[in-house]
Parts: C-alpha cells; sequence; structure tokens
C-alpha cells in the first residue's frame, strides 16, 4: 500500500458517497446511467471472485465487499426505489458493444488461462469503459447537476492516482502489471475531456454545460 | 486455485 493507491481508494469511496448522497437529498437517479452503474456491479462482481479464494487484507476484503455491496444498493435504487426518475430514453449506449469487446480482449490478454484469471482481465478491461455510457449521456444532455459532476470528478480522480501509484510500485516493487496499467491509461483518458469543462467552469462556480 | 499473479489492488 502506498500514499498514492490509498488516496485513490479513498476518492472511490468518496464517489460512491457522494453518489448516494445525490440520490438520497433530491430524491432522484435523473443524470445517472442505469448502464453504467450495472456495468460497475458486472466489474466488481468478476473481479472479486477471489473473495473466495485469496486473502489479501482485512483491508482488501472490507473494501471488496463495499464496492460489491454499495454498487448492488446503487443499481436497486435505481431500479425500484426511484424507477420514475430514470429516463432509459437518454441512457441509450449499446452496453453490448463494450461486453463483447471486453470478454475477446480477455480470451486474449490474461495472466493465466483460467475461469478466475480470464474474468479478472474481464473486468480490468469493463472498468475501463464503463463510463461511456455515463459521459454518452452527459453528451446527449449537455448539462448536468453540479452534485453529479463531483461524482464524476472523485470517480476519474481515483483512476489518475492509480498511475503515480503504479510508477511508484515500478521504482519501489519491481512490479508491473501491464494489463492493469494499459487498461488504467486508457480509462483516465475518457476522463480528460470531462476533466477540463470541470475544472474550468464547474469548479470555478458555474453550470456544467457542454457547448452547443 | 493456484495464483499465476497476485492481484492485490483493487
Amino acid at each position: 500500500m502506498n500514499f498514492f493507491r490509498l488516496l485513490g481508494d479513498l476518492s472511490h469511496l468518496a464517489s460512491i458517497f457522494i453518489l448516494l448522497h445525490k440520490i438520497q437529498t433530491t430524491r432522484s437517479c435523473r443524470g445517472i446511467s442505469f448502464k453504467t452503474q450495472a456495468l460497475y456491479v458486472a466489474v466488481f462482481v468478476t473481479r472479486y471472485l477471489d473473495l473466495f479464494f485469496r486473502y489479501v487484507s482485512l483491508y482488501n476484503s472490507v473494501m471488496k465487499l463495499f464496492f460489491i455491496a454499495s454498487s448492488c444498493y446503487i443499481l436497486y435504487l435505481m431500479k425500484y426505489k426511484y424507477r420514475p426518475t430514470h429516463d432509459p430514453s437518454i441512457d441509450t449506449f449499446r452496453i453490448e458493444y463494450l461486453l463483447g469487446p471486453c470478454f475477446v480482449l480477455s480470451l486474449i490478454f490474461n495472466y493465466k488461462f483460467s475461469f478466475s484469471e480470464i474474468l479478472w482481465s474481464f473486468s480490468i478491461f469493463l472498468e475501463a469503459v464503463a463510463i461511456l455510457p455515463q459521459l454518452f449521456m452527459l453528451q446527449r444532455t449537455g448539462e448536468a447537476e453540479t452534485i453529479t459532476t463531483h461524482y464524476l470528478a472523485a470517480l476519474g480522480v481515483y483512476r489518475a492516482l492509480y498511475i503515480p501509484n503504479w510508477i511508484y510500485r515500478y521504482f519501489t516493487e519491481g512490479l508491473v502489471d501491464p494489463i492493469a496499467v494499459t487498461a488504467g491509461i486508457v480509462q483516465t483518458g475518457l476522463y480528460l475531456d470531462f476533466f477540463y469543462v470541470y475544472f474550468t467552469k464547474v469548479l470555478q462556480g458555474q453550470k456544467f454545460e457542454l457547448p452547443a | 486455485e493456484e495464483d499465476a499473479v497476485s492481484h492485490d489492488e483493487l
């Protein structure tokens, strides 16, 4: 564990609490992509299967359980409790275009051709692109509630912090995880446009609006 | 199950 990774994980936790706070206080999941949230459930469930056969640390296990539980809870809130506030007609990204290629990539790039390792690779690739339905929705509506942008920023910061973590681990432990690093760089790259608008508008006190 | 690599990150 190092400073960057800890801060990244805390940022990830913060993003989930911000999202829950947004849903609970506005009593609405308007502006949140159900598809992206469903993909996160798939990511966590496929990656954290190792809860059953690998123990890393108490921190690691507790975080894994939290990410699985919270992502399922968010889906429940969107699907049942606040269902009327979700508009599927603007959440139209075709996720089969993400699931299929990620599955094929995981068959090609994995550390061992075994069930759990293929699912692990799949989850890494899927996480890299899981935000796309959400960003696509943002692009379509052209604006977002400020709290939603804080959620996305925290999620993006979490990914960005994993990059210095990998650099640090390379120099201190000689450790390189090419699959995670490649997917992680792609994933962080997807946030660059968003970050630009977030830093130049939202953090200056303006509303998140994309140019027409 | 035997580990191919250690996945200690989240």
